[in-house]
């Protein structure tokens, strides 16, 4: 474990926090994308499969707790808790997120380390995590007043892909054998997504105004 | 890598 990558997990940790604050203690999920969160439940109960099958550390164990706890209970407020439900922008969350599933299992059965069952749903959950904030993202775009919460939501979601990516090279230079183009790549593309939100975060925290994304 | 150390990351 490298500072980078503690980093990153506890910005990914805050990034829920800040989530599930704003659902539980204002009772609302203004915009916030259930597609995407939906997608995230998906990425975790398909990467974290491993929970029965291997065992790392105590961290990493209870971290992997967390996010799937923390996603699916997310998905079921949003679904199913009267006050949240009402404040879901259903009609502005219209991105077809079931499209990103199926060719993402594709690939994923296509382009993998090893070909196993755990393997190659590790594989697909790390293509549709890479993907999965696309309809966050629009939604953003599309939701006149960003509040302050989803837009650090969004912000530390990006930050924590960022300092995966500082991980990952401070692990080649440091690690023998550390070679996960997969990881890498997805890792990649996931950061990239982010870089136009990243750009009008800043300016919005520069000219101290409130966050507005271009239509 | 070995199998133990492949998947230690979230």
């Amino acid at each position: 474990m490298n500072i980078f990558r503690l980093a990153g997990d506890m910005t990914h940790l805050a990034s829920v926090l800040v989530l599930l604050l704003k659902i539980h203690t204002i009772k609302s999920c203004a915009g916030v994308s259930l597609k995407t969160q939906e997608l995230y439940a998906i990425v975790f109960a398909t990467r974290y499969l491993d929970i029965f099958t291997s065992f790392y550390s105590i961290y990493n164990t209870l971290m992997k707790l967390v996010f799937l706890g923390s996603s699916f209970s997310i998905v079921l407020y949003m679904k199913y808790h009267k006050t949240v439900h009402r404040s879901y922008d259903r009609e502005q969350d219209t991105f077809r997120h079931w499209f990103l599933v199926l060719p993402c299992l594709l690939l994923a059965l296509l382009i993998h380390e090893k070909f196993t069952f755990l393997e190659v749903l590790w594989t697909f959950s790390l293509y549709l995590e890479a993907v999965a904030i696309l309809p966050q993202l629009v939604l953003l775009q599309r939701t006149r007043n960003i509040d302050n919460l989803t837009g650090q939501y969004v912000f530390l979601l990006g930050g924590y892909r960022g300092l995966y990516i500082l991980n990952w090279i401070y692990r080649y230079f440091t690690e023998p054998h550390f070679v996960h183009w997969i990881t890498w790549i997805s890792g990649l593309v996931q950061t990239l997504l982010y870089a136009d939100f990243f750009f009008y975060y800043s300016q919005s925290w520069k000219n101290n105004k409130k966050l507005q994304l271009p239509a | 890598g070995d199998v133990a150390s492949q998947h230690d990351e979230l």
